[in-house]
C-alpha cells in the first residue's frame, strides 16, 4: 500500500530534534 | 544492554522523493531566470529540515515562486506529465496573505507528502505558490486534465483540508486553456 501520513502525524515531527 | 526503539532513529519514508524550487520572476537578465533546485527529500523528518529553514511564503518578494514537485517532474507545463495536465486553482485576496497564505501552502505541502488523495495521489504532479502584488496563487497540479475521477477527489479532499467554505467556488483549468488564453482568465474544466 500507499505510505500515507496524515496531517497530525507530519505536523507532530516539525519539531523533533534531527536524525543524525 | 539498553535495546533502543527504531521509532527513535529511523527517519520515516515518503512514499515519493519530492523536489523543491524557487524561481525570481522579475529578474532583469533573462536567462539568468531560471528555476534554481532547492534541495529533495523523501523523508517526513529531512521535509521539516528543509521547511523550517527557509523563508515563509509571505517573506518573499513579489515575483517569486515555491514549486513542490514529484522527483523527475520539472515544475512547467511543457514536462511531459504536465504536458496534458492542468491545476486545482486557489487564488487569495491581498489580505489573506497575512491570514491564510502560509497556512495555505503548508497545507497543500503536507497533502502532497502525506498522500492524502488515497490512490489517486498518483495522479499528482506537485504545487506551486505564486507570490504576486496583485494577489497570490496557489495550484496542485495533476496529469491529466481528462481523469475527471482522479481530479474532482483530488479537489474535494484538498478543499475540505484548506477549510474553505462549501459555498466558495474552486476551478480545474489545463495548461494547455492556461497557456492560451487571450484574457486574464481561463476556463475552469471542473469545479
Amino acid at each position: 500500500g500507499k505510505r500515507q501520513y496524515n496531517r497530525e502525524f507530519l505536523l507532530g515531527f516539525q519539531f523533533m530534534p534531527a536524525c543524525i | 544492554q539498553k535495546v533502543v526503539n527504531p521509532e527513535t532513529y529511523i527517519k520515516h519514508p515518503l512514499q515519493n522523493r519530492w523536489a523543491l524550487w524557487f524561481f525570481k520572476n522579475d529578474c532583469t537578465f533573462a536567462p539568468l531566470c531560471v528555476f534554481v533546485l532547492i534541495s529533495k527529500f523523501d523523508t517526513v523528518e529531512d521535509f521539516w529540515a528543509l521547511y523550517n529553514h527557509i523563508q515563509l511564503s509571505s517573506n518573499l518578494m513579489s515575483g517569486c515562486d515555491y514549486s513542490l514537485f514529484k522527483d523527475g517532474i520539472e515544475p512547467m507545463w511543457e514536462d511531459e506529465r504536465n504536458r496534458r495536465g492542468g491545476r486545482w486553482l486557489i487564488t487569495l485576496s491581498k489580505q489573506q496573505r497575512k491570514s491564510d497564505l502560509d497556512r495555505f501552502w503548508l497545507e497543500t505541502l503536507l497533502c502532497l507528502v502525506g498522500e492524502a488523495f488515497d490512490d489517486y495521489s498518483d495522479d499528482v504532479c506537485g504545487a506551486v505558490i505564486n507570490v504576486r502584488a496583485k494577489g497570490d496563487k496557489i495550484a496542485i497540479w495533476t496529469t491529466d486534465y481528462e481523469n475527471k475521477e482522479a481530479i474532482t477527489h483530488i479537489g474535494r479532499v484538498y478543499k475540505e483540508r484548506l477549510g474553505v467554505p462549501p459555498k466558495v467556488i474552486i476551478g480545474y483549468q489545463s495548461h494547455a486553456d492556461t497557456a492560451t488564453k487571450s484574457g486574464s482568465t481561463t476556463k475552469n474544466k471542473f469545479v
